[in-house]
């Protein structure tokens, strides 16, 4: 419900005051998503897994994560992709922690770290918060999520 | 005096906004198409603890078409949350500015506060123009804000920006090759329930659905078969009609968290 929040915010005109949106160039309705704009997407890849390779390739570091309660792209859909990926894995599959419970469980591959959060839906951090901040600090450290 | 571009897009107390911050933010616009009139709407927050020695985060929501304002600011990792009455604020007490810069960025035109003057960009966006734009935004963004120059930078995001942040990714380091120049330092991304390849998708969907006993038997062979080879956004007639028998199985539930109560 917290995107019904939102579109009341911000279309308020002293919010958009104060963020420097001039009435001029404001939407006549502000809204979360433009539907005119997704239903004439014109480019749209089957596919984005070549650019996973060209990346990889480049050593950038790729973090793929995903809350296990959505239905939208849900955590098969991600687990089917890693696996066309054909990557090597690089450590064992196991569960990692949070205030000791288990927060989902991980995977290195070679080039790749797949997180998955238990419990959380297709917006990861507003329903895990707490983890999700925990997997973001591992992941601009580049250091593994608790194992234990 | 004369404020710098930098200076006149400071955010100040935001409405609704009954609480101090320890950390300033900024937002405004970056014109990434003279000729045509397309600007982009960013809103930068700085990390809430020595953010000079902290990374430069971009967020980006999915969509196409949604924004990281919308979401990814004010319902997911920023610091400003709106109370249900939709005038007040309070704060994430996990928002990601914590450990980062995080910076907003809603794209394409048409995304939120972002605009083209000519409207027929509304109607002609897609992954290629995106990604170029994203980029261009980040170049000219860095000259108002210089003190990110070469800074770490790392994108995450969820959803359809699984196209995006490989795509901008790959765009990011294409230029720096060719340019020999390393403005933009990208060191990683990072991707949430994110969109990586259509069939792929698609199976993992139908599958996720059936094993968790959310449709039937008959329901998961019909997707399979009318769906199994379509694109995964604006599909066949046929595959729609599929899934339409599918959202009927699943019922009333939120599908963006299956257990979680649908907002009524």
């Amino acid at each position: 419900c917290t995107e019904k929040h939102s579109k009341v915010y911000f279309n308020l005109p002293e919010v958009q005051r104060a963020l420097h949106v001039p009435p001029e160039v404001a939407p006549s309705k502000w809204d979360t998503c433009n539907y005119v704009v997704n239903e004439n997407w014109n480019d749209c890849a089957s596919s984005v897994l070549d650019i996973y390779h060209e990346l990889i390739a480049a050593g950038i570091r790729i973090w793929v994560f995903s809350g296990d309660a959505d239905a939208v792209v849900p955590v098969t859909s991600t687990r089917y992709s890693i696996d066309a990926l054909n990557l090597s894995t690089t450590s064992p599959y196991g569960p990692w922690y949070i205030d000791g419970q288990v927060g989902g469980w991980t995977q290195q591959y070679a080039g790749l770290n797949f997180v998955t959060v238990r419990g959380a839906g297709h917006e990861v951090p507003l329903h895990r918060p707490k983890e999700a901040l925990a997997l973001f600090k591992a992941f601009i450290s580049g250091t593994p999520l608790l194992s234990t | 005096s004369v404020l710098s571009e930098k200076e006149q897009n400071k955010v100040s107390k935001l409405p609704g906004q009954n609480f101090n911050v320890n950390f300033a933010h900024y937002s405004g616009f970056v014109t990434t198409n003279e000729k045509l009139g397309r600007a982009l709407f960013y809103w930068l927050i700085e990390a809430a603890e020595d953010p000079a020695s902290k990374p430069l985060v971009l967020w980006l929501n999915g969509g196409p078409g949604c924004s990281s304002v919308g979401f990814g600011e004010a319902e997911e990792i920023g610091p400003f949350h709106i109370k249900p009455d939709g005038k007040t604020l309070y704060l994430n007490q996990y928002s990601w500015n914590q450990a980062a810069n995080i910076l907003f960025l809603d794209a394409p035109v048409g995304v939120g506060f972002s605009y083209s003057n000519t409207s027929s960009d509304l109607l002609t966006n897609g992954d290629k123009r995106t990604a170029q734009d994203s980029l261009t935004f980040l170049l000219k963004w860095v000259e108002r804000y210089p003190e990110y120059k070469g800074r770490e930078f790392y994108i995450v995001g969820e959803s359809y920006a699984g196209h995006y942040i490989p795509q901008l990714s790959q765009a990011i380091v294409r230029h720096n090759q060719a340019s020999g120049e390393n403005t933009i330092n990208l060191k990683g991304y990072m991707v949430g329930n994110g969109l990586m390849d259509d069939r792929q998708d698609q199976l993992g969907l139908f599958q996720y659905i059936w094993t968790l006993g959310f449709i039937s038997d008959q329901t998961y062979t019909l997707l399979k078969l009318q769906c199994g080879l379509e694109p995964f956004i604006h599909s066949s007639e046929a595959c729609n009609n599929a899934l339409e028998i599918s959202y009927k199985e699943m019922g009333n539930i939120d599908h963006y968290s299956v257990f979680t109560p649908a907002c009524v």
